[in-house]
Order: C-alpha cells, then sequence, then structure tokens
C-alpha cells in the first residue's frame, strides 16, 4: 500500500477539483538495463471498484506518450491553449472503467532505459515483453486490480502493441497460479496487415480523390506492398503524391483545417 | 493542434513532481513522439491477422474501429485487412446511431465486431468524442451498437 500511495497524485498543476483518484510513477520492467515505463492511472468516477480496468496504448512507433491518449482523446483532462491549466473531458472513458495509460516502450514520453542503445534496438517484441512485465508487476502494486476485468485498447501502431501484449498475457496466463483477467482488446485506425493497410490507403487516396489516375497507376504498378521497406521509386511516388497532390492538409483528419 | 499544449505542460516541473515523473532527470525533454525510436524501429510483424484469430480461439473480444476521415489507416485499409480473415457475419452491416445521428456502420462478425466512426480521424476520440464513448461503452458491455 505504501507503494501505491506514494504514486498517489494529489491534484495537477491548474487541474479542476474532481472525485476519482489518480496515480501515476514508474514500474521498473527490467532491472539490468535499468528500464522502467511509466503509467498514469484515472480511476472511474463512480464504483471504481467494481469497474473494469483499460490499458490504453498509443501508436507510432515511439508516439506512445501521454499526450495523445490521455490528453485528447479518451482521459479525463483536457490541456488549455496557454498550457497553464486543465478542464474536464465531459466525454471522458474514465465514466465507464478505470483507465490506466502506459508509455511504451523505453524512451517513449516519461518512460525511459539506463542503456542508451536500447532506444536504437527496441521493436515489437521487446515492446510486448516489456508491457506484459509492467502489467504483471504493476497489478503487484495495486492487488486491488487483480482479478479485475481486463481490456486492452489503442491505436495506430499500438494496433500492434495491444495484440502482442494480450498474445503475451494470455501465454503467461497458461503458467500462471493467478492468471490476469484479459477479457478483451479494442483497435482504432491500427496498423494490420502491411500488404492490405498499404492497398487500402493507396485505394483510399484514390477513392478520396486526393490523387490523380497516373499517381493511382504508377503507385499499383510500382510499388510492391508486400515489402517491409519499399524501393526508392516507390518512396518517391509517395513523396510526390503527399507533397504535389495532396496540398496543405491534415492527413489524420482529411476534412479538418491544418494545425499550421 | 492540441500536441503543442502537452509539448509545455509536460515539460513543466511542478506538473512533472505532480505525476511523479522524470524522477531520475531524463537527458532529454519529454515530447510527444520519440524520433529516435521511430528512426531505429528494430522489428516489426508483417501482419498481426494471426494473433487476432489466436485471441479469438481464446474467446477474447476483439473489435476493430475506424474513422472514415483518416487517411494515414484509412478504413479501406481495416477492410482490406479484416475480409483476410474470412470471418462469418452474425449481425449484418448497419447504421449505427448516437444522440438520433448515425455515429458509423458496423458489422458484428463470428469473433470480431467491425465499426466505423462517421467523419472522425485518425484519433476518433479526439475528432468524435461522443461516439468514441459510446464505443466504448458498447464494447465493455459487449453488446452490438446501438441500432436507433
Amino acid at each position: 500500500e505504501e507503494e501505491e500511495e506514494a504514486d498517489r497524485i494529489v491534484e495537477l498543476p491548474g487541474q479542476p477539483t474532481v472525485s476519482f483518484r489518480q496515480f501515476s510513477g514508474y514500474v521498473t520492467v527490467n532491472r539490468v538495463a535499468g528500464r522502467a515505463l511509466f503509467y498514469w492511472l484515472t480511476e472511474a468516477t463512480q464504483n471504481p471498484f467494481r469497474k473494469p480496468l483499460l490499458i490504453w496504448l498509443n501508436g507510432g512507433p515511439g508516439c506512445s506518450s501521454v499526450a495523445y491518449g490521455a490528453s485528447e482523446e479518451i482521459g479525463p483532462f483536457r490541456i488549455n491553449k496557454t498550457a497553464s491549466g486543465l478542464y474536464l473531458n465531459k466525454f471522458s472513458w474514465n465514466t465507464v472503467a478505470n483507465l490506466l495509460f502506459l508509455e511504451a516502450p523505453a524512451g517513449v514520453g516519461f518512460s525511459y532505459s539506463n542503456r542508451s542503445s536500447d532506444l536504437l534496438d527496441t521493436g515489437d517484441r521487446r515492446t510486448a515483453k516489456d508491457s506484459l512485465e509492467f502489467v504483471i508487476r504493476w497489478l503487484e502494486r495495486f492487488p486491488r486490480y487483480k482479478n479485475r476485468e481486463l481490456y486492452i485498447s489503442g491505436e495506430s501502431y499500438a494496433g500492434h502493441y495491444v495484440p502482442q501484449l494480450a498474445q503475451q498475457i494470455i501465454m503467461y496466463n497458461a503458467k500462471a497460479k493467478h492468471p490476469i483477467n484479459l477479457k478483451g482488446i479494442m483497435v482504432g485506425n491500427a496498423v494490420t496487415d502491411n500488404y492490405y493497410d498499404n492497398l487500402g490507403t493507396v485505394t483510399y487516396w484514390w477513392s478520396h480523390a486526393m490523387i490523380s489516375d497516373q499517381t493511382y497507376r504508377q503507385l499499383m504498378s510500382t510499388c510492391d506492398f508486400h515489402r517491409q521497406k519499399e524501393s526508392d521509386e516507390c518512396e518517391s511516388l509517395y513523396s510526390y503524391a503527399m507533397d504535389q497532390e495532396f496540398g496543405n492538409i491534415d492527413q489524420y483528419n482529411i476534412y479538418a483545417p491544418p494545425c499550421n | 493542434c492540441t500536441e503543442k499544449y502537452a509539448e509545455i505542460y509536460y515539460n513543466r516541473p511542478d506538473v512533472q513532481k505532480a505525476l511523479h515523473a522524470n524522477t531520475t532527470t531524463i537527458s532529454y525533454k519529454w515530447t510527444a513522439c520519440s524520433e529516435v525510436l521511430n528512426r531505429n524501429w528494430n522489428d516489426t510483424d508483417v501482419s498481426v491477422l494471426p494473433i487476432y484469430r489466436e485471441l479469438m480461439a481464446h474467446g477474447m473480444r476483439v473489435w476493430v474501429f475506424s474513422g472514415d476521415v483518416d487517411s494515414v489507416v484509412p478504413v479501406t485499409a481495416t477492410r482490406y485487412s479484416l475480409a483476410q480473415l474470412k470471418l462469418a457475419t452474425k449481425i449484418p452491416w448497419y447504421p449505427w446511431y448516437v444522440k438520433n445521428q448515425v455515429g458509423g456502420w458496423t458489422e458484428v462478425y463470428e469473433g470480431l465486431t467491425f465499426a466505423t466512426v462517421r467523419g472522425a480521424g485518425h484519433e476518433v476520440p479526439l475528432f468524435k468524442p461522443r461516439a468514441a464513448l459510446q464505443l466504448f461503452k458498447s464494447f465493455i458491455a459487449g453488446k452490438p451498437l446501438p441500432k436507433s
């Protein structure tokens, strides 16, 4: 309980008064390398002891920080324009569940590694293993969540992190005395399959009249969507489409004004 | 531009103290995205569809949603990928509703629910917060999205 209390957030600067509790801090996931992941828990507004636990991961890779999910999507607070304080998000998901935001892997946000080379050779595998280690140790620190229904959610490159962490938990549960009560996953605009993601992206660009017929035909004939690393010819076609044909748009929302 | 506010707020010493963050005084500023990690990403699965199959085989609830005005990982990409799973349809395609508006469209397959969020970009809860909250409520309840 001491560890838990040590992580208790009394109040964030410029935060409105709230009824729910918050905790944040570090969980060491690899002692040898000195890797520790940062988390922020915002408990449910009502009956937190009965509500499920949701772990939220963002994408990138390298962008699963509290800037996105926690601060502009599902979290209870939004940061105001001058960054002087916070205001409430009336559609926060902590009306439905306890939200656990995880900055992963080490090197993202406040999560760190004492072995600096870790930032140069991290990938899906280490991220999944470290995230599993995080969940196991975090539940030791917050034992009241040990048997709670657990869901994992996220978007974009977390289309990898989320199912991979779920898979790690299933493998862990097969041998564990106290299995983790994982119930499901939900992913959004998720990186899923290299070939079909690329094919679908170019198709969307054409069907939404963002690129010319000629560029569409060249992309389809020049690029091999099965490859992880596209050829130079293909890369330059992508660059041409984005630089010359898209115009100044926000690719993350093609009908919204861009953030200049 | 809300990401810019985060770059300021989370680098404030008083905020880091309140969050028990940066206790080892990391040698670089906090930032929303790590360029170093992104450029040196070491290994990546070509496809996570095999993991979806494994999760469904273990009885996990699997939901996939898509903001339909995102062009980075667009709805067509997700639909092409999910089509490879060749899942049987349980509840055919229908518009789902939130506050008397079409929140998007959805189809419930054996083992997986797919839903779009109409007019939402890459970060669905940022652009369509009310619809995203309804999506989450239905997911947690394990119920199909509302038909009206």
